[in-house]
């Protein structure tokens, strides 16, 4: 079983690290760590990140766009060693400006193939990137209804 | 196993039946503040068989059920179905598409089907062992899991693992 | 001490709901309530909020963003007891969708007159709403550096 | 009491020396994730007298002095000045204008001035008292801050009501 887990931790680790150059740029740094290398099957797993030349000492230090992205490619990371069918967003992309947005609606597109996304979101960026789209709305006072949206309006 | 249509009545603020079909590449789920779409995430977390309330943004089962309005009163029971192709044989059932449904009455009894036949929750569990879906997965995320990882909360990045691993 | 907390209390509560409902709308129903009303002094806050007909029994089962706009309710309710000289508001807009978003702005340039408002923000609506702007770069990596941005890009 | 100007050297990621002038009304501060929004936040929060480095998003008042990049060295000290119209004599002093200043030194001395005139933190704190502005005030509001509040996270809401009350 250690060994089982080294071998995908290995693996979440490089994919890690992929995913968050193409988030973030090809030369920015990141890693994750055991904190425990002699009992993997119980140690923390620590992460490090430093974006465009920065140096923050813990991921704390990052602002709340940079967390999100990190956060963002340890998921992606996770996902590329065992793809689930469908994967669902609620509002990730909230702390991210238009350039981080773009980045993250690109990744989703790229995996679309592989699996479903379910997106939910406010941001019309992202609304633009979906394939198709569903309205919720309250119509009655307290009730939800679904409607298909017309993307057209959107792209 | 593809995801091919959501169906909920009862659960949440859907109180009329709601069906979202899905297809293939990236679904937008779009709308005001209020309206009901974390419920739709709701919904599908709770047809895959998740307990914890708290997961739900509840405290008790007994408030996923449409808990009336001024103008309507609170609904019986709480009722979502889930339907899958099974086209990669992922599911362990003989069928090409897999209709999962969980309800929950205001008597506190639950009913769980695969397919129509009466089953227990154990083995809607069973259905996706080893797929990377059902409670608690990586795959369904909101700002708050993200806020999880990011402070590790309770070991929260080494459950994330040992499911993936 | 305690008549002087419960006169204040009094106000903040009337106050509250009227932002709420300038918020939500006209006829929403919101409250503050002692939670030990004998005991003033160390009595917990609790917070009721029926939005749109709504029947939540606690605010948890509100939505993210009625969430927001409902604290948000709350801390103008304190600053018209007390109006601080200027408020900070960092990102606070990015649970809401537009409608509210626009409310949102709507209150804050109503209060405007009185104190000065220096908001953080992604929302291209928000920035419409500003009087000046402020654009926070890094043109060199790592540092960070400020330039006034014209706003007739933005309005 | 109205905002004038905020000079930031040294304090996190502001190597260099910026400034912002306030105006009436409302000021809009934008930008790509990461520039340094939430860093003048911070440096205003500071000035006023924080202590908390929680607050401040740091583990101890060290990590608030630019650190460093691949490309800079880490600067010696921290320096933000806030500078105040007392238009309408809040402030306890008989000056037209009043200009705060803190520094923290990587040794872990600091010193705090008035009008450029050496004073203790005590001093700054004192300077707003009753105003509603200060550390942890109600009027600096992030959404971890509407988190708390509505969760009531340690009595946060009482802490709200007595600073305003
Ligand atoms: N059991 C229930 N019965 C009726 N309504 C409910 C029930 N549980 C939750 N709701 C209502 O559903 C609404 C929340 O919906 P939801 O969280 O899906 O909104 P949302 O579309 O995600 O909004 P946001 O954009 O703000 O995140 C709340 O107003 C809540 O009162
Ligand atoms: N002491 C320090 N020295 C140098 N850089 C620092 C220091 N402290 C923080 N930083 C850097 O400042 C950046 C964070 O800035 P800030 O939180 O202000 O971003 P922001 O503009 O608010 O972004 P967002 O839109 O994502 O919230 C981080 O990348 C962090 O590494
Ligand atoms: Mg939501
Ligand atoms: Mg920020």
């Amino acid at each position: 079983a250690k060994e089982a887990f080294m071998e995908a931790f290995g693996k979440i680790r490089n994919n890690f690290i992929q995913v968050f150059r193409s988030l973030f740029s090809a030369e920015d740094k990141a890693d994750l760590i055991l904190a425990n290398p002699e009992n993997p099957l119980e140690s923390v797993i620590e992460i490090t990140a430093q974006p465009k030349g920065k140096r923050p000492l813990t991921i704390d230090q990052l602002s709340g766009g940079e967390k999100t992205l990190t956060a963002i490619s340890l998921l992606f990371a996770l996902y590329l060693l065992k793809p689930a069918p469908f994967c669902i967003f609620d509002e990730v992309d909230a702390p991210l400006d238009d350039a981080n947005t773009e980045k993250f609606n690109k990744i989703i597109k790229e995996f679309s193939g592989e699996s479903q996304f379910i997106i939910v979101t406010h941001n019309k960026r992202t609304m633009a990137s979906a394939d198709i789209m569903y309205g919720v709305t309250m119509l009655t006072q307290g009730v939800s209804s679904v409607v298909p949206v017309d993307l057209r309006e959107y792209a | 196993m593809k995801l091919s249509r959501l169906e909920i009545k009862g659960f949440k603020s859907f109180a009329e039946h709601a069906v979202i079909n899905f297809n293939e590449g990236v679904t937008g789920i779009v709308g005001p503040n209020g309206c009901g779409k974390s419920n739709v995430v709701d919904a599908i977390r709770w047809v895959l068989g998740e307990q914890k309330t708290k997961a739900l943004r509840s405290d008790k089962m007994e408030n996923v059920i449409f808990n009336g309005t001024e103008k309507r009163k609170p609904a019986a029971l709480a009722q979502v179905s889930l339907t899958f192709d099974n086209n990669r044989n992922l599911l362990p059932a003989e069928y090409s598409q897999v209709t999962i449904t969980r309800r929950y009455y205001r008597t506190g009894d639950s009913e769980y089907l695969i397919n129509d036949v009466r089953c227990r929750l154990k083995d809607i569990h069973n259905l996706f062992l080893d797929t990377g879906i059902g409670a608690d997965s990586y795959a369904i995320i909101e700002l708050k899991k993200v806020d999880e990882l990011l402070n590790d909360k309770e070991g929260s990045r080494r459950d994330l693992f040992e499911k993936a691993a």
